[in-house]
Parts: structure tokens; C-alpha cells; sequence
């Protein structure tokens, strides 16, 4: 599923 | 089950497909030739056009990061009203939340690492148990029941008794979006003033040495402290409770209604501990104004 992230990073490799 | 997109490169439009969505970036599926560092657009299914950079690429999987941060709460609305209404469900939501955790053994303080209405993944100081039943507490949501579905190390999957509605997830999740003080809020509101601490490494700031009255929760119990070293990254103070390295506590600050912090030095009745996600600077300022 996607995920939605509350965080503001681009998520890493 | 994955979301679809559409990636725009000058005239060039191509689907992909979303692996995650966060207010910095995105994790994005797709049958491109691109390179790191080139710009593109991408669409969402709800509409939204954001333009963004290619940080990584590893295969068919790449990182974009956008030029501007996002909201991701009212693309995950948007989202969520574009299905029909019958079969509308969350998608999984990455978060760092404080909670509590019953098990058999007691009530422990955790982090809530993602959550769905199905379930939910949290990191707790001890390891739990496959089949353990549970009560899960989010800070400001109410007390869920579940049951231990896997275990990693520290973390652990809970899959929920009863499914946690989105009319309940939604306002929770804004809740803590508006509550701060998530560091990148902050830092998007931009102009703070030019502390050594705003890079979050603190190479040079020693810490303050204070006599800051604060309190401390673990599980259900909680207790007075008397902080001495306060940076965004630790906190110190002395205490007579007998508690475990690696033991997660919940810093209740002048100011700040609580922070989760580990154990991670333990000096006879000082103690040390990190805080699992650094305060901001701002914060940190906000709390020694009050103290």
C-alpha cells in the first residue's frame, strides 16, 4: 500500500 | 495496491506508481531513463502537480524530493473522499507518537512508528511478545485493543481489534500535525535565528546547566526531576526511581507538553537520555525562556 508520511524528509534510498 | 501518478518531464508523460508520500518528498515507481538531480513533475491522482528533483534512483525506484514541502493531510483527505464511500479506507501513516502500551507485564511508554485502521507498528523499550494481547493509547487518541502480530527487535506489529475509523484517525493526525513542535513545521515557517543548533548537530553547544523543574512519565507512573543539562538532542537529570537503560520516558518540559527520550547513561541517580527525535531549536529556546 502507500504510505503516507507525516515527516517532512525525502524518504531514503 | 499502490497509488497511481503521473510523472511529467517536458513533454514527456508517464505513469508511475506511489510507494510513499511525505511532506518532503516522494518514493516513486516507474519505467523512466532519468538521472539524479533532473527535474520533473509529478501529478497525483487527486490532482495535485508537484514539482520536485530526483535525489536517488535505485532500479525502477527513486526518490523525489519536492521543491516545496507539502501538506500530506489534505492530499490524504482528498484521497480518502475520491473513494467510494462504503469501502473508504486510510491509507498507512508514518508518525513518531508517544503512547502507552498494557500488556501483561505492565504499561510501558512507546513510540507509535506508522498507523492504519487496521493495526498499527510501534517501538517499545522491551521486546513484546508474538500473540501478546495489548492495549494501545496514542497520545490523544483513545485506548485501542490488539493483539501482537510480529516482532522485530524493538518493534512490533499490533493488529487492531476493531478497526480504528478514519473519522477518528483524520482529526487525530491533524491534531498532532497542529500541535507541534514537529522540527519540520519549524523549519518550513522558516527565519529562525542562526543558532549553531539549527543544523540539529549540535557540534558546539555544551548544553545548559540548569536547576529546571520538570516531570518525567514512564508507563503510568510519573515524578518530579530536576533537569541539569537540557540540548535538543539530550536531556539530564537526577532521579531516585530505579529505571533500566534503554528505557523510553516521556520529558514533560516547561512549555512542552511531553517529548520521548531513552535512557541512555545511567550515572547512580543521573541519568541521560536521548530524545528519540531532537527538539527544535526554537523549542529548546521556547523552554528555557519559560524556565
Amino acid at each position: 500500500d502507500t504510505v503516507y508520511s507525516l515527516s517532512g524528509d525525502v524518504p531514503p534510498l | 495496491s499502490l497509488q497511481p501518478g503521473a510523472l511529467i518531464v517536458g513533454s514527456i508523460r508517464q505513469l508511475c506508481l506511489v510507494r510513499k508520500i511525505s511532506a518532503g518528498g516522494a518514493v516513486l515507481h516507474a519505467d523512466l531513463p532519468m538521472e539524479e538531480g533532473q527535474r520533473l513533475e509529478l501529478e497525483l491522482e487527486t490532482g495535485e502537480q508537484l514539482d520536485g528533483v530526483i535525489a536517488w534512483k535505485r532500479g525502477l525506484e527513486f526518490g523525489l524530493r519536492f521543491e516545496e514541502r507539502i501538506d500530506i493531510l489534505p492530499i490524504l483527505a482528498r484521497n480518502l473522499a475520491s473513494q467510494p464511500g462504503e469501502r473508504r479506507r486510510m491509507p498507512r501513516v508514518e508518525i513518531a507518537a508517544p503512547a502507552l502500551i498494557e500488556t501483561g507485564a505492565g504499561t510501558e511508554l512507546v513510540t507509535v512508528r506508522d498507523i492504519a485502521q487496521g493495526g498499527s507498528k510501534v517501538e517499545t523499550p522491551h521486546p513484546l511478545a508474538v500473540d501478546e494481547r495489548v492495549v494501545l493509547t496514542p497520545e490523544g487518541l483513545r485506548p485501542i485493543e490488539g493483539v501482537v502480530r510480529w516482532v522485530e527487535g524493538r518493534i512490533a506489529g499490533v493488529s487492531f481489534q476493531a478497526e480504528l475509523p478514519w473519522q477518528e484517525l483524520i482529526p487525530w493526525l491533524r491534531a498532532r500535525r497542529d500541535a507541534g513542535p514537529a522540527p519540520f513545521l519549524s523549519e518550513a515557517s522558516g527565519g529562525e535565528s542562526g543558532s549553531a543548533a539549527r543544523t540539529g548537530e549540535d557540534p558546539v553547544d555544551p548544553g545548559l546547566h540548569l536547576n529546571l523543574p520538570a516531570r518525567v512519565r514512564e508507563g503510568t507512573r510519573r515524578w518530579s526531576i530536576d533537569v541539569s543539562t537540557l540540548t535538543t538532542r539530550n536531556v539530564e537529570f537526577e532521579c531516585f526511581a530505579a529505571l533500566r537503560l534503554g528505557t523510553l520516558l516521556w520529558i514533560v518540559l516547561p512549555g512542552l507538553e511531553g517529548w520521548p527520550a531513552r535512557i541512555v547513561e545511567i550515572d547512580g541517580y543521573r541519568f541521560t537520555c536521548e530524545f528519540t527525535q531532537p527538539l527544535h531549536p526554537a523549542v529548546l529556546e521556547r523552554v528555557l525562556a519559560l524556565a
